[in-house]
């Protein structure tokens, strides 16, 4: 690999800094890999801003990418992903590849009104996506 | 699901898409496997369909809550969680959970003239069907939303309260069952609200499932210092609604934030692995992603 990068360097142009760095991440880490993605709503969207006054916006997150063969302790990921991987790869490819799902979440704050016409503020566990493993 | 006792997701069964969902464009709209199982839509969606479907379902559209009592609760909202809407980590806030009940309009029988703003003794009926049997009370409120104009230094009021007993729905007066008085003592300059702790007051009333509270409140303040010899008939212009009530809970349900279980959490994260405890343990790598760009970087 440090022959191919000796020569892929001799043909890559002279470029600023930044491209040398875009150049380099095909090396470091593969295209589209698991990671958390941004997604943000607002409740006007599925009209639900009737009885939800707050937050206006929200940002669940969410996760997409491929998992890596050799995830080790890149994800946290514990190593039945490594044995699922084998199988997939060398035994029974009807097994699903691991997938790229959250590992960890925050909770979210949400005022709404009750069909009564009373008020109620309610934390929520898991709402916003903030860490993917590969499972 | 809740304990059949109060109001809760579950006594709504059924499909359960807030009507104007399925309105939506085709791409918001939720796929079949999903509207199948009701039981698949996470907590939030479960109790928000549920609402809208419950909105909708006797044909009677939700009922408008008083415009100060939300104007209160945004501001409480402000306090508790950030403009994104995450629960702000403060160590005083022990609730996951806060109702605000305004009193049901039929019920009141006022004894002061209302239009003057004078209001000595009001009869509240609360209507607490909304709170369910996993929610634990910690606090309880009398709301009071003044009419600041009133040009006062300080108030020393008194203030009583009786809880009436409406045994069997044949009679007609309900007596009182137990009541209290107090005094209390604030300055009304700049605060358009009074909150009066009836905690102690309503937590046997709460903690035994009563769904409907019927009480009359009986309010006298005076202005100025009360040493002074001011004069007894001086009533400020009182609040000029009826008072809300509100109840902060700790919501034990499983979908609820619990501050204290997000810390254990942490600690014990199960994602997190052991170091080097299994055979394929690639060494360099370090825990956990958050994204892989700031990785790279």
């Amino acid at each position: 690999s440090r022959r191919r990068r000796h020569e892929s360097l001799k043909e890559a142009p002279a470029s600023p800094h930044y491209n040398l760095s875009e150049y380099f991440k095909q090396f470091l880490f593969p295209q589209n890999e698991c990671e958390l993605h941004s997604f943000r709503l607002s409740f006007s969207q599925l009209k639900w801003d009737k009885w939800i006054i707050a937050p206006h916006r929200y940002s669940p997150q969410y996760c997409k990418g491929d998992c890596p063969r050799a995830v080790g302790h890149r994800y946290g990921s514990p190593v039945h992903t490594m044995v699922q991987n084998i199988i997939y790869e060398k035994l029974d490819s009807s097994v699903p590849k691991p997938s790229c799902v959250p590992a960890e979440y925050s909770p979210l704050s949400v005022l709404t009104i009750e069909p009564d016409g009373s008020i109620v503020y309610k934390e929520y566990e898991d709402m916003i996506a903030t860490k993917c493993t590969c499972r | 699901p809740h304990s059949r006792g109060r109001a809760g997701p579950d006594k709504v069964s059924g499909l359960l898409v807030a009507p104007e969902v399925s309105e939506l464009s085709p791409l918001l709209r939720l796929p079949k496997g999903v509207r199948r199982g009701y039981a698949l839509l996470p907590p939030l969606l479960k109790v928000l369909s549920a609402q809208g479907r419950q909105s909708w379902e006797n044909g009677v559209p939700r009922l408008q809550p008083d415009s100060r009592a939300l104007r209160y609760m945004k501001r409480l909202y402000k306090m508790s969680a950030t403009k994104e809407g995450i629960p702000k980590a403060n160590k005083s806030h022990l609730y996951n959970t806060v109702r605000l009940f305004t009193p049901c309009s039929e019920c009141e029988h006022r004894h002061g003239d209302l239009m003057k703003g004078d209001l000595r003794s009001v009869d509240l009926l609360f209507n607490l069907d909304r709170v369910t049997a996993l929610e634990h009370l910690l606090k309880s409120v009398l709301l009071y939303s003044f009419d600041t104009s009133v040009p006062t230094s300080s108030l020393a009021c008194m203030c009583h309260l009786s809880v009436k007993e409406q045994d069997s729905s044949s009679q007609v007066c309900p007596s009182d069952s137990h009541s209290v008085a107090f005094s209390l003592h604030f300055e009304v300059r700049k605060r358009k609200w009074v909150e009066i702790d009836v905690t102690s007051f309503l937590q046997p009333l709460i903690a035994t499932n009563r769904r409907n509270i019927h009480m009359a409140v009986n309010f006298t303040c005076l202005m100025g210092d009360p040493q002074h010899n001011t004069k007894q008939n001086d009533f400020i212009n009182m609040a000029l609604v009826p008072p809300s009530l509100l109840l902060y809970l700790n919501d034990t349900s499983e979908q609820a934030y619990h501050r204290w279980n997000s810390l254990r959490h942490r600690r014990k994260n199960p994602t997190r692995p052991r170091q080097g405890s299994s055979p394929f343990a690639d060494t360099t790598e370090t825990e956990g992603r958050t994204s892989t760009q700031s990785r790279r970087a």
